[in-house]
């Protein structure tokens, strides 16, 4: 564990509960992209199914179960609790185009051609464009809640600071995964220009143009 | 392999 790795999974934690949070007290989930919630909670599916064979530590137990449990928490919100407040206009994005394409690359290109390795792999590419409904649902509306944008600002943050993680893993335990680097950097791509409005426009609301 | 000492990483 280093501090990038710590601080990006607290942000990542943040993020997730911010969501839920904002749903829960609101009581609504206007301008929140469900499909991309959908797509979060397929990929901590698809990586964390290792919680049943390995036992890594009781912080990565913890956190994977607690990723999991909200992730699915916040779509039964979003579908099921207050689906009444829910935009599906807005939120039009084709997810058929994210999850296909994902699942062929993940089959061609892996570390190691077995069921939970490929799993893995799907997981990883599918939660660098997880976000993409959520980005076109907020240019679409042209707007979104402050609320939202801290919840986006953190979960952009976790991959960057993944990204430090795997250089200091690679420069102090000599190893990297070309895979996660690469998602990665596509990942947090696709957070740059939301990155920019959020630090150019803190403060009074927002109007998007993604 | 190499990789897999990522598998430590949520």
């Amino acid at each position: 564990m280093n501090i990038f790795r710590l601080i990006g999974d607290l942000s990542h934690l943040a993020a997730i509960i911010i969501l839920l949070l904002k749903i829960w007290k609101s009581r609504s989930c206007a301008g929140i992209s469900g499909k991309s919630q959908i797509l979060f909670a397929i990929v901590f599916t698809t990586r964390y199914l290792d919680l049943l064979t390995s036992f890594i530590s009781l912080y990565n137990t913890c956190m994977k179960v607690i990723y999991i449990g909200c992730a699915y928490a916040t779509v039964y919100l979003i579908y099921m609790k207050f689906r009444a407040t829910y935009d599906g206009n807005h939120d039009s994005f084709r997810v058929e185009f994210l999850v296909v394409p994902v699942g062929g690359l993940a089959v061609l290109i892996n570390h190691d051609f077995s069921f939970l390795e490929i799993l893995w792999t799907f997981s990883i590419y599918l939660e660098s464009v997880a976000i993409l409904p959520q980005l076109f649902m907020i240019s679409k509306t042209g707007e979104a809640e402050t609320i939202t944008t801290h919840y986006l600002f953190c979960l952009g943050l976790y991959r960057a600071l993944y990204l430090f993680n795997w250089i200091w893993r690679f420069y102090f335990e000599g190893f990297f995964d070309m895979i996660a680097i690469v998602a990665g950097v596509v990942q947090t791509v696709l957070y740059c220009d939301f990155f920019y409005l959020y630090v150019t426009k803190d403060g009074k609301g927002y109007r998007f143009s993604i | 392999q190499l990789h897999n000492k990522l598998k430590d990483e949520l």
